[in-house]
């Protein structure tokens, strides 16, 4: 009866409320799930019942507190080399859309993570590195770059393998509502063209930004305690 | 009078086996892992005299023997979780992002009468 159905969603929206969520979701287009989101459940799963000794509100598999971790797919694009000189092989601006996270969760892990193809090496020639670049850039404007702005992380690679993870936890302590990084990797090396150069980065495939936050249900206990 | 049924003992309080399906409740498209999970109740009775098992207050007690005293003005204590433990779900959020979230007090691991 309508009336029962009311009742029912009513029930229904108070009990999803109190799961974090605004509304029941409807994924349109759902994304694969991550492999180590999956491995972390199926790790919990296998635990004996009832989990007496396990701290609700820590990841044991990342070793920091947190009880929600989320994995958000990057929503940027590539951008035009833009740099007249050099040897820029990927540039991209990445964003994520974090209007998910609740008033009060307190972030204690991000991890950028870059996908390639495959494990890449670059012709072994003497000095060849690959240098990646991050910076913090304002969700709407454009990124320039700008000689001497510093990198929110800089790093340099002799190889790329197929899962690049780096740690932004200490860069990110209040990630705000959106995020916007500018991705730049460049080649340098004293012999072999920009294009066999760049033959690594080329195999880019896509990224993702893990977050680890304490939601209310944690921060409430653990003020308690 | 009608006969008295033929009284069987009464179950005491104690977990009861509830099997919560996610599609059963509509929420399949959206929850990852698990399908469902063994959430269990709490059923049964809280007789006078309660035994020590029962995990019972010093009120449960002392409400249950009023209650033999005045059956139908003192209810008999009610049969309830009292330890709970959480499970994790894997689900898709809102923006479908992928979230792996910690729930606490979602399965019924003990019972007692309160």
């Amino acid at each position: 009866s309508p009336v029962l159905a009311a009742g029912l969603s009513r029930q229904e929206s108070s009990l999803l409320q109190s799961l974090g969520l605004s509304a029941k979701p409807s994924p349109k287009n759902p994304a694969p799930v991550p492999p180590v989101l999956r491995r972390m459940f199926q790790r919990r799963e296998a635990l004996p019942r009832p989990h007496k000794d396990r701290d609700p509100c820590r990841v044991e598999e990342l070793s920091v507190p947190g009880d929600i971790v989320r994995v958000f797919a990057d929503q940027g694009r590539f951008l035009p080399e833009g740099q007249p000189q050099g040897q820029l092989c990927l540039r991209r601006l990445l964003f994520f859309n974090l209007s998910v996270l609740e008033e009060g969760e307190r972030l204690t892990m991000a991890r950028l993570e870059l996908q390639f193809q495959h494990n890449s090496y670059p012709a072994p020639s003497p000095g060849q590195v690959l240098e990646l670049r991050l910076y913090r850039v304002s969700p709407r404007g454009l990124p320039q770059p700008r000689p001497g702005r510093r990198p929110l992380l800089e790093r340099s690679f002799v190889r790329l393998h197929k899962s690049l993870p780096l740690d932004l936890s200490a860069a990110l302590k209040t990630p705000g509502r959106n995020l916007a990084l500018l991705l730049e990797i460049s080649a340098s090396g004293r012999t072999g063209s920009l294009r066999s150069l760049c033959a690594s980065s080329d195999s880019f495939v896509a990224t993702s930004l893990l977050v680890v936050t304490l939601g209310r249900q944690c921060r409430a206990g653990r003020s308690r305690r | 009078s009608a006969p008295s049924p033929s009284v069987t003992p009464s179950p005491l309080c104690k977990p009861r086996r509830l099997y919560i399906s996610f599609s059963d409740v509509g929420w399949e498209n959206w929850i990852i892992a698990p399908q469902g999970y063994l959430a269990n109740y709490c059923g049964g009775e809280c007789p006078f005299p309660l035994a020590a098992e029962l995990n019972s207050t010093n009120h449960a007690v002392l409400q249950t023997m009023v209650h033999s005293l005045d059956p139908r003005g003192t209810p008999q204590p009610c049969c309830v979780p009292v330890r709970l433990s959480p499970i994790s779900i894997l689900y898709y959020d809102n923006s479908d992002n992928v979230v792996l979230r910690h729930y606490e007090d979602m399965v019924v691991d003990e019972c007692g009468c309160r």
